[in-house]
């Protein structure tokens, strides 16, 4: 019978911008491009009842339920990825060859909870 | 302690075994080719979404490594021994460069020659032999090599190139001690050797052989597939 008080909008489970630069690890010497890479990741909430925008599965709905009902023995679903984009590096190697790599799922687009 | 630093470890998750180190890395505007430019901008644009990072379309094969590596071969001598009138350049192609887990899916050779105005050759007869072992000096250099290729080539304006697979050969270079290169040799068609070269065959050595010869830009364009990095049976998102 407690009033629940949901968490404050800032704390909901949504991806975190990050920039890093590579000037500024000191990469710029072989890196030809791009500039620097988006490290978002995913951080925050998943609160009961899990709204439509947190992207949870059947599941995870079912787990903040259970943990709404017993916070000690169930946690949360975890806020995770749910859509990653590809990057792509070009660089110089070790014997000044150019060198173009692709790498799959590498950008954090989206959060959700799972 | 360098071994297990944070960066190392990130980079080791990148699939590259330490940070680069490039030697050419104080030089500004270093040369990036054309086509890898245009590779990475077609993979970092608005269709990047449809496209495979596992797949190199322009070569339609698998792969997530688009490497071009240089040629560290040099200039022979002025006068191939096997034929008097011939240039040979040595092309050789450090396939070590690779990581053992990586998986070749193609490696090609791509000669360009760039024709030089009002000098020289406009066509010429191109050899391309793969050297199987080393030959003392004065064997004969016939028994130490394999052709791979025998075509002739017009000089145009714009830099005109030729393409080999050497896939099967590049594999067999990965192996340590089994990569003795390239010979490419160049014959003209147009002109009589004495006409271009400031020097006859009697000379002990050629001053500039190659400025009279159009240049010759040699790179293997090598494609493979960190299998680490590309997990098959991805499904495509709906």
């Amino acid at each position: 019978s407690a009033v629940h008080l949901p968490v404050t909008p800032s704390n909901v489970c949504k991806a975190r911008r990050l920039y890093i630069d590579f000037k500024d690890v000191g990469w710029q010497d072989w890196i030809i491009a791009p500039q620097g890479y988006m490290a978002n990741y995913c951080h925050g909430e998943c609160p009961f009842p899990l709204s439509e925008s947190l992207n949870g599965t059947n599941h995870a709905i079912l787990q903040t339920l259970v943990h709404s009902l017993d916070p000690h023995g169930t946690p949360q679903p975890c806020c995770v990825p749910i859509h990653l984009s590809p990057i792509s590096m070009l660089y110089y190697d070790n014997n000044d060859n150019v060198v173009l790599r692709h790498y799959q799922d590498m950008v954090v687009d989206e959060c959700g909870c799972r | 302690e360098e071994a297990k630093s944070p960066e190392r470890l990130f980079l080791g998750s990148l699939g590259l075994s330490g940070r680069p180190r490039p030697a050419g890395s104080q030089q500004p505007g270093r040369h990036v080719p054309s086509a890898l430019w245009r590779m990475f901008r077609r993979s970092e644009g608005d269709h990047a979404e449809e496209s495979d990072p596992c797949t190199v379309s322009e070569y339609g094969v698998r792969g997530n490594i688009i490497r071009y590596v240089q040629d560290q071969g040099r200039l022979v001598s002025g006068w191939s021994s096997s034929c008097r009138a011939c240039l040979e350049k040595q092309l050789y192609f450090n396939m070590s460069v690779l990581q053992p887990v990586e998986l070749l899916s193609l490696a090609q050779l791509e000669i360009t020659f760039h024709w030089k105005l009002l000098q020289g050759p406009r066509a010429l007869s191109v050899s391309l032999y793969q050297v199987i072992r080393a030959t003392l000096r004065g064997a004969d250099p016939q028994a130490g090599r394999r052709l791979l290729l025998s075509q002739s080539v017009r000089l145009q304006h714009e830099p005109t190139s030729v393409a080999v697979d050497l896939t099967a050969l590049a594999e067999g270079w990965r192996k340590p001690g089994r990569n003795y290169g390239l010979l490419l040799e160049l014959l003209p068609l147009d002109a009589e050797p004495e006409e271009l070269l400031p020097f006859h065959p009697g000379n002990s050595l050629p001053l500039e052989p190659a400025s009279a010869l159009p240049l010759v830009q040699a790179s293997l364009v090598a494609v493979s597939l960190n299998p680490h990095q590309c997990r098959s049976g991805r499904r495509r998102r709906r």
